[in-house]
């Protein structure tokens, strides 16, 4: 069988299935002080599981409204940086008019992918935590 | 009442592959 760390080079997808994956990817962006990227990325995919209903709206009205703070609020901050201004428009405005979707971050998570897979993912794969962990 | 990281920390948690 492959060896999961041969997988991780696959796909950036196939890297953030695997959960020693997810460790080492994460361990490598935190060294690049880009952490957020991930947590952001995850956040979203959490935030869209969340049923919308009567029991969950409180929560998933308080957790759009963490999410917005704490990555996209900040324009300096390296999740706002890769948005574009019209997604966090979006965003901003959901928020604001408590009009909470499951699929409101779905664009600003799709950028963000975007970035990862251009960018940090393949720099990733020949980084020195890589090479030594393979 | 969580506080707004505890409630961002579980978010990203449950997204996360259980299984491996």
């Amino acid at each position: 069988p492959t060896p999961p760390y041969l997988k991780w080079a696959e796909s950036l997808h196939s890297l953030l299935d695997d959960q020693d994956g997810i460790n080492l990817f994460r361990a490598f962006l935190k060294q690049e002080e880009c952490a957020d990227l991930l947590d952001f990325w995850f956040a979203c995919s959490g935030f869209r599981k969340l049923e919308p209903c009567d029991a969950n709206e409180e929560k998933r009205l308080k957790l759009a409204k963490a999410i917005f703070k704490k990555y996209i609020l900040d324009n300096n901050g390296i999740v706002s940086r890769q948005i574009k201004p019209a997604t966090k428009c979006f965003i901003r405005d959901c928020v604001m008019k408590q009009q909470i979707d499951p699929v409101m971050f779905d664009q600003a998570q799709t950028e963000i992918q975007s970035m990862m897979e251009e960018n940090t993912y393949p720099v990733f794969l020949k980084s020195d935590i890589y090479l030594e962990y393979t | 009442i969580d506080s707004e990281d505890d409630l961002l920390q579980e978010c990203i948690s449950s997204a996360m592959p259980k299984i491996k």
